[in-house]
């Protein structure tokens, strides 16, 4: 058994999660949110047999896509009377950061 | 150290966490919600020392209950003309989803 | 790779995300409650090379601090006529609770 840990957009969570459940695999969606960009996103869990892993990845990889956010970088603390001109930066923002851990046990009560 | 994840029921996630801190042991919140059906449910974070990982679970069944659920499939999507009538479906929903983490290093701060 | 757990205070999640962040660690951050106060705090995830997880706990035992809450202990059921005087009851809750979990297999899509 494996848990499978991935931080993915808000916008594809709902179409992974479809296509997860679709093909009989079992999920639990968790609101999250970037250390970063402090945009919220979701972390799904999905606990799957060792050997499903592989099927697992290749969905997320279907559903989740990556995308360019253009943020105001923080403002840095200013000198009085220093002018701060923000440009916008540009951050590509991944379509998921997957964590996979093994399992010791496993119990369905 | 053990890191238990317990995806439970909400009803049952009040009187599961009375009877564990009531024993001592310490555990964290998460609300979540099922990929599946979609309904809002908990997932728990319990550290445990090795040895209470079986009293932990004897503690989980002991307050988690499967309930059945009669949802609605979701709305196929239908030719133009065509009548659907959607038969509630049973869903049986289990008391808890349990994975029991090996923990490499536990500190308090 | 190690996927390092941390349940912290509320009142410094911001700090120690911005210090992670700050040196170039990754993070996700997960609303929670304690099982015990049932007050909010935060779930944080940092997926990290192994080599850095010495670091990042440096980081967060210089951002999270214990703090002393004065609770009122939860009302006994009472018999008819008793009367119950609620001393507010001290409790320590630390900066960190830290979980290091191993990972078997990360992926960035
Ligand atoms: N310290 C830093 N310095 C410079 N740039 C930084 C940075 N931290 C993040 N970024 C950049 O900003 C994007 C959004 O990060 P955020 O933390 O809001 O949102 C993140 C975070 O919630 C999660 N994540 C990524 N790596 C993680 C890790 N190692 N551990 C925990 N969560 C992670 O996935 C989301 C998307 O990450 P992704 O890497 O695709 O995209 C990241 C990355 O391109
Ligand atoms: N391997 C796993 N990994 C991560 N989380 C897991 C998990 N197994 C269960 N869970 C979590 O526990 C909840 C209850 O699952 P249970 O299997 O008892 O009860 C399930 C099951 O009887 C059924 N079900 C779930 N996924 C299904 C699927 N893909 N196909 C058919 N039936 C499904 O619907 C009930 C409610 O599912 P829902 O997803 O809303 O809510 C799930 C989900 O949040
Ligand atoms: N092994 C573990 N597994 C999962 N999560 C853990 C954990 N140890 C700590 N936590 C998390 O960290 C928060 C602070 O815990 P701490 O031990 O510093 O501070 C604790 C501790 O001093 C005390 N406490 C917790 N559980 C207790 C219990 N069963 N009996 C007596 N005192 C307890 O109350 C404070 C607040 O606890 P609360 O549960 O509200 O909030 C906890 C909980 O969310």
């Amino acid at each position: 058994m494996r848990l499978i840990v991935a931080v993915v957009q808000g916008s594809d969570a709902d179409g992974l999660l479809r296509a997860l459940t679709a093909r009989g695999f079992r999920a639990t969606q968790v609101n999250s949110a970037g250390g970063f960009l402090r945009e919220s996103n979701v972390t799904l869990l999905v606990g799957v047999q060792e050997e499903h892993t592989a099927e697992v990845l290749r969905i997320v990889k279907q559903n989740c896509h990556s995308r360019t956010r253009f943020v105001n970088p923080l403002m840095p603390i200013m000198e009085p009377g220093e002018f701060y001109v923000a440009n916008p930066v540009e951050v590509q923002v991944g379509g998921a950061t997957v964590f996979v851990l093994e399992v010791e046990r496993y119990e369905r009560i």
